[in-house]
């Protein structure tokens, strides 16, 4: 029994169970080697951002992640640094659309 | 605005109708069919408001253009979805018509009703995966129908400058549309 008098707090994280995990790979920089970014990489792989063709993605931070991570800034609006800065690791938890972000062909977003 | 390889669109003789039709059978059971309806009307003529297509209720959903259905997990075509928030529905290119929504999320209609603070909108996101049955692929405008995020208790069905000259790229303009109406509503809404 709730004793009286207790306050019970429930915080509900609006975010999937699964990439909820990301916000750990937050601050980590190209080179460094984090248990599970392979997930990470996954993820990008999925939204078009990595090459599907590849199923045994590394834990490290290399030059072809770095790339994903700017063109998916790029892509969303944010702020374009090649780093798993806040509002990057903020917008790949999102709640999102399935579909890919790069089925581009040439077309560039037009800017008004 | 960007559009799917190839700039795949409906190419059907003007004035073109493409009928739309809910599936019977993979549906949420705490919503009306009938609001369920409703939803997508609007949804549609948001679209049809600004390009010369009209969209029609199906009789048999076998036989409608545009299937729509909410589903669960791996639902067989390759794009399984993966419970509550993460991906919340997906849409295919022209002229396949499939439009998937993932059945474990809270659907909301209103949010004065559904509390719940994973509750998603489901009229922003089926105005936003018409737009990918349309053709239209993801936006970088954050304001657009068409960005790719949507966060839960938030409402976003009205279409921007961004999506509405992308699909009318594919479409041309409804001769009813007026894009001064929608320069003037964007500028209301930035504070003049």
């Amino acid at each position: 029994r709730t004793a009286p008098g207790t306050v019970t707090v429930v915080t509900v994280d609006a975010r999937n169970s699964t990439w909820r995990d990301f916000s750990r790979f937050q601050d980590a920089g190209k080179g460094t080697q984090v248990d599970g970014m392979s997930e990470l990489k996954r993820y990008f792989s999925r939204f078009g951002y990595l090459p599907a063709a590849v199923s045994d993605f590394t834990d490290v931070f290399d030059d072809d992640f770095e790339s994903a991570v700017v063109a998916f800034q790029t892509n969303l609006g944010l702020d374009v640094t090649g780093e798993l800065n806040a509002e990057t690791i903020s917008a790949v938890m999102s709640p999102r659309c399935g579909v890919g972000d790069t089925p581009v062909d040439g077309a560039q977003p037009l800017r008004r | 605005y960007a559009y799917f390889p190839g700039r795949p669109r409906w190419d059907r003789a003007e004035p073109a109708t493409l009928s739309y039709a809910l599936s019977p059978q993979y549906t949420v059971g705490y919503l009306s069919q009938e609001d369920v309806r409703a939803v997508f009307r609007r949804s549609f003529a948001r679209w049809s408001a600004v390009i010369p297509v009209s969209f029609v209720e199906a009789v048999e959903y076998r036989k409608a253009d545009i299937r729509i259905g909410f589903y669960r997990g791996d639902h067989g075509d390759g794009q399984p979805f993966d419970g509550v928030l993460g991906v919340l529905a997906h849409a295919f290119s022209p002229e396949d018509g499939r439009v998937h929504f993932d059945a474990a999320e809270t659907w909301a209609l209103d949010f004065k009703r559904e509390k719940a603070k994973v509750a998603i909108d489901l009229e922003s996101v089926a105005t936003h995966e018409i737009g990918h049955v349309l053709g239209l692929g993801h936006s970088s405008v954050r304001e657009a129908v068409m960005y790719p995020r949507v966060n839960p208790r938030t409402r976003k069905v009205d279409l921007r400058i961004d999506d509405v000259e992308g699909v009318q790229a594919l479409y041309g303009s409804n001769p009813n549309f007026r894009l001064s109406s929608l320069l003037e509503s964007e500028s209301e809404n930035n504070g003049g």
